[in-house]
């Protein structure tokens, strides 16, 4: 049974895509069954993952709102090794749309129940808000991966991101809970960043990953080639980190 | 008349807070009546003017949904030098109440057209997306300012963008364009970012404004001190690239 992650945190532009599409790739290089879904209207995963989301025949839009299955949107045999379920424009209008609906709250969750068996590891990107898409990913998942820049904005936002996790853990997925906490574009010459790191550590302690990502250049060009880190360039400092977290995931998991 | 401008791009993490503060305080130096308007329920440009958004008795929720008026809502009289209308997590609370009102896209176009006189620059704060809070700002101004960070999944958003200001334009507000494209967190020394940099020169060609903003660690510290730049380092290569932008901005609109 596939173990269902959400990447998420309200704070714009922390490294969720780029923890999300790396992260899959190294789970793959690692054997793992993947599936990448994509729930920002932006289509950044998808783009990132080499699929272009002008194309899409089928996206998350049409699962979400009852027009396809997830095994007839679910693209597969790609070259960055793991299965995307893409977005693009179009799930803007699922946010509306969905406020009308029956088990709202539940409509990824159904879809994913028929496929979930095929897979070791479901990662799910979100868009840098707590909106119902959001609340359809954490209603599906085991845990929580929060991205964390070591900026003060992003420290000021996260108790509300954890208080939102408690909430749908309390009312609508008693078995969510934190993953983990990954830093990143971390740069240890700066105080700030050394500063805010320490207060994740004493809050979160253990919550904290080991595994820490380094501002890297390769992270933010592997995107415009629609490859992963690894593929773009595998002895990169950022890729690297990437396969380490993925090492640490699996290690958790395992001991669980 | 003031003039009204929204920074925005629903791209996350690319300086939009960043420039609101920074642009409003700058503005300020000039001797300019400037109000800045919070809309992202992070409440982030609240906190990086030294308003503290859990002290907020009003706030732009309140203003939005006519519990109260701008007049009531708006601080003034704070050391930063300009006034603020903040938020907090109340607004998510907005976008769905909004959805059920009449001319639901001009409740903040109503609201501040009392109070519009009384400056001459209004900046309006926006969170990651492009939902009805951005339209509301969008629906309220003469032009949109898009900081853009010079990387790959910012430049693929910026066409979304810009067919939502044309959208609005049409239909909402016709003397709504761009104001100026914002080049921020540059670094010269990565070729990422001038492949992007000249992308955005050759397409936009004179919107995209001539200063551009470095990255510089005084611009992240300054928030945790409740400070724009200017007045937590004011010799900083960030806060005189705001200042420039200011000049900018004052010589553009003096032209018109
Ligand atoms: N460790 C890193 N080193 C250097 N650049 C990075 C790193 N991680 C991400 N980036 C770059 O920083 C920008 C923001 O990252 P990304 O888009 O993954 O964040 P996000 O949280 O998904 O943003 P959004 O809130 O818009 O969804 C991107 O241009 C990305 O390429
Ligand atoms: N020029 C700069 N140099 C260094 N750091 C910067 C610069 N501009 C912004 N930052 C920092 O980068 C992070 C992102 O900036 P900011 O929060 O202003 O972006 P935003 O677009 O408002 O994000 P969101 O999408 O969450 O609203 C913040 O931690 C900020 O302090
Ligand atoms: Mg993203
Ligand atoms: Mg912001």
């Amino acid at each position: 049974m596939a173990k269902i992650l959400t990447v998420t945190n309200q704070k714009g532009g922390v490294g969720k895509t780029t923890t999300s599409v790396n992260l899959a790739a190294s789970l793959a290089a690692m054997h793992k069954r993947v599936l990448l879904i994509d729930l920002d209207p932006q289509g950044n995963a998808t783009m990132g993952s080499g699929v272009d989301k002008h194309d899409l025949t089928l996206s998350v839009y049409e699962l979400l709102t009852d027009q396809a299955s997830a095994k007839e949107s679910i693209i597969t045999n790609l070259e960055v090794g793991y299965d995307v379920l893409g977005a693009n424009g179009d799930l803007t209008a699922a946010e509306v749309e969905l406020l009308q609906m029956t088990r709202r709250e539940f409509r990824l969750k159904m879809a994913l129940d028929a496929v979930a068996d095929q897979y070791d590891f479901i990662l799910i990107d979100n868009p840098p808000s707590l909106s119902l898409l959001t609340v359809n990913a954490l209603a599906s998942s085991d845990g929580v991966i929060i991205p964390m820049q070591c900026e003060y904005y992003a420290l000021e936002g996260i108790s509300a991101l954890v208080g939102t996790i408690d909430k749908i853990h309390e009312r609508l997925n008693p078995r969510l809970k934190i993953e983990g906490i990954l830093r990143t574009m971390f740069d240890p010459r700066m105080s700030l960043t050394k500063d805010v790191s320490d207060h994740l550590l004493e809050y979160f302690g253990d919550q904290v990953y080991r595994t820490v990502i380094p501002r890297n250049v390769r992270l933010a060009e592997a995107p415009s080639h629609g490859l992963p880190a690894i593929m773009y360039d595998k002895n990169s400092r950022g890729a690297i980190a990437y396969l380490a977290l993925a090492g640490e995931l699996v290690r958790r998991t395992d001991k669980e």
